[in-house]
C-alpha cells in the first residue's frame, strides 16, 4: 500500500495555482550552495531581482519574444547540426560574418558574474553550455559595442593582459569553437563569433587572468576581447563559454576541475542558484546518463533519450523516434524541442489527465494550453524522461507547465518541424 | 535534434561530467 501510495504520489503534482504567478519579493534569496560550497558562483536570472543588471523591480519579461528568440536558437542549433562538415569555415578576412553560422544569442537568461584581469573587474557573464568562446566587451570598442551595466573592460589597465598571435595554436583552433577560423591583425590574432539574430562579436583573441572565486583564479585563460559588439546583449558584459570544444572553460580549467560543472537555476526571479565548477557538493541522489557525440555539433553535450512515461505511463514511442535525430542539452535553450512523434504522444497524454480543465488558446510555439482562471488548484500528470543506461529522470512541476497567466497555463514542450531534427 | 532546455532543468540539478563522458540529473538537488 505504501509502495502504492508512493507510486501514486509520482504519478501527479498538485499545484497551488498562485504558486505559479509569485509577486516578486524586493529581497533576493540566495543560494545557500553558492554561498558555501568551493568553487561555486551564484546564478541569477537576467531580469530578476538578484541580478546586479536590472533596476531594483523585477522586469516581467516579455513571453512572446522569449518565445520568438528561443525559436530562432532552436533554428541555428538545428541549422548548424545539418550543415555538412564540407562547407564549414571559411576563411573570413573582414568583420562582415555570415549570418547563417554560430548560434543564436537566444534569450540567454542566466547570469554569473566572474572577475577579470589585474586588478580584478567584476563583469556579468550569460553562461552557455551551447557555445564554447568566452568573450567580453573591451574598450575602445574600435567598432561598437552595446550599452551594458558595468564598465566595459579595458586591456591596457590590466598587467595580466596579452594578445594572441594569429601564428599560435589557440588561433587555430577558433575554427572549431566559433565556427570561423581566425584572422590576424598585424600579427594579432582576430575572432568571428555570430549569433543568428544579427548578434555578433568580433575582436582580438587574448589571454587573461580569471577570478571565480578567492581562491579559483586561473591565469592566461583564452578569451574574445570583443571591439566590435551587437545585438541582444544589453546589459550582460558578455559570455562564459561551457561547451565541449578545447577552447571553452571547462577544457581550459580541466587541469584543476577534471571538466566537471554542475548548476541548479534559479527557481524564480527572486533567488539565485549556483554554477559550481569540479565535484564539491554535487547531490548523492544523480542519476548519470552517458554523453553522445554529434557529429555535425562536436561542440554539443549530446543526450540519448529512449523514452518518456506520464503518470507512470511509458509513452509508445519507438526507440528510433529519438535515435534517429539525437537529442542536446542547452542551457540557452528555453522551452524543451522533441521530435515530432514524440511531442505528439506526451501531448495527447497530457491533455487525457488534463480533461477536467478547459483549453484554450495556443501561444507562440506552445500548442496545448489551459484556462485555469476558475481554479485554485490544478493536479497535473508527472512527467519523466528516460535516458539511454536507465536514468529516470522526474521533472518538477515547474519543468512541465509554462505559465503566461490564469488564463493560460501551457505545457512547456514543443515538437520540432520534422522528424530528423 | 531534440534539445532538453531550460525550462525542464530549471527542477533539477545537472552535473556535465566532461572527463567521464556523461551528464548527470539530481532531481531534488537544487533544494
Amino acid at each position: 500500500a505504501h509502495e502504492e501510495k508512493e507510486r501514486r504520489e509520482i504519478d501527479s503534482h498538485t499545484i497551488q495555482l498562485s504558486s505559479l504567478f509569485p509577486s516578486s519579493p524586493s529581497s533576493c534569496v540566495l543560494s545557500s550552495r553558492a554561498s558555501s560550497t568551493k568553487s561555486s558562483l551564484h546564478v541569477t536570472h537576467r531580469h530578476g531581482t538578484c541580478s546586479r543588471l536590472s533596476s531594483s523591480k523585477a522586469t516581467s519579461p516579455d513571453h512572446t519574444e522569449i518565445l520568438r528568440l528561443d525559436q530562432a536558437r532552436v533554428n541555428s542549433i538545428h541549422s548548424k547540426l545539418s550543415k555538412k562538415l564540407t562547407d564549414r569555415v571559411r576563411q573570413s578576412q573582414s568583420t562582415d560574418l555570415p549570418a547563417k553560422d554560430g548560434s543564436t544569442f537566444g534569450t540567454g537568461n542566466y547570469v554569473v558574474t566572474v572577475g577579470l584581469g589585474s586588478p580584478k573587474h567584476d563583469l556579468s557573464l550569460i553562461f552557455d553550455t551551447g557555445s564554447d568562446l568566452t568573450w567580453t566587451q573591451c574598450q575602445p570598442c574600435v567598432r561598437t559595442c552595446y550599452s551594458q551595466k558595468e564598465p566595459i573592460f579595458n586591456p591596457s589597465s590590466s598587467s595580466s593582459y596579452y594578445n594572441v598571435s594569429c601564428s599560435s595554436a589557440a588561433c587555430s583552433s577558433l575554427s572549431t569553437a566559433t565556427g570561423h577560423a581566425g584572422s590576424c591583425s598585424a600579427s594579432n590574432c582576430v575572432y568571428g563569433i555570430q549569433y543568428g539574430d544579427q548578434s555578433f562579436s568580433v575582436g582580438f583573441l587574448a589571454k587573461e587572468k580569471f577570478t571565480l572565486t578567492s581562491s579559483d583564479v586561473f591565469d592566461g585563460v583564452y578569451f574574445g576581447c570583443g571591439e566590435n559588439n551587437q545585438g541582444l546583449f544589453t546589459g550582460v558584459a558578455g559570455l562564459l563559454g561551457l561547451g565541449r570544444d578545447k577552447l571553452s572553460f571547462p577544457s581550459q580549467t580541466a587541469s584543476t576541475y577534471n571538466k566537471i560543472f554542475s548548476y541548479c537555476l534559479p527557481s524564480s526571479a527572486s533567488s539565485t542558484g549556483h554554477l559550481t565548477f569540479g565535484s564539491a557538493g554535487i547531490s548523492r541522489s544523480v542519476k548519470f546518463t552517458p554523453i553522445s557525440t554529434i557529429t555535425e555539433g562536436t561542440s554539443f553535450y549530446g543526450l540519448d533519450i529512449v523514452g518518456i512515461t506520464v503518470d507512470g505511463q511509458k509513452l509508445s514511442i519507438p526507440p528510433t523516434v529519438f535515435s534517429t535525430p539525437g537529442a542536446l542539452i542547452d542551457s540557452g535553450t528555453v522551452i524543451t524541442r522533441l521530435p515530432p512523434k514524440a511531442y505528439a504522444a506526451l501531448r495527447s497524454a497530457f491533455k487525457a489527465k488534463m480533461s477536467k480543465y478547459p483549453s484554450t488558446a495556443a501561444v507562440s510555439i506552445l500548442d496545448t494550453c489551459f484556462d485555469l482562471s476558475k481554479f485554485k488548484t490544478v493536479t497535473i500528470p508527472a512527467v519523466a524522461f528516460t535516458f539511454s543506461g536507465g536514468a529516470v529522470v522526474e521533472l518538477g512541476s515547474k519543468g512541465i507547465l509554462y505559465p503566461f497567466k490564469m488564463s493560460q497555463v501551457c505545457l512547456a514542450f514543443a515538437g520540432n518541424s520534422d522528424d530528423n531534427n | 535534434a531534440a534539445i532538453f532546455g531550460n525550462v525542464q532543468q530549471q527542477t533539477l540539478e545537472v552535473v556535465y561530467d566532461g572527463a567521464g563522458g556523461r551528464v548527470g540529473f539530481a532531481p531534488n538537488g537544487c533544494s
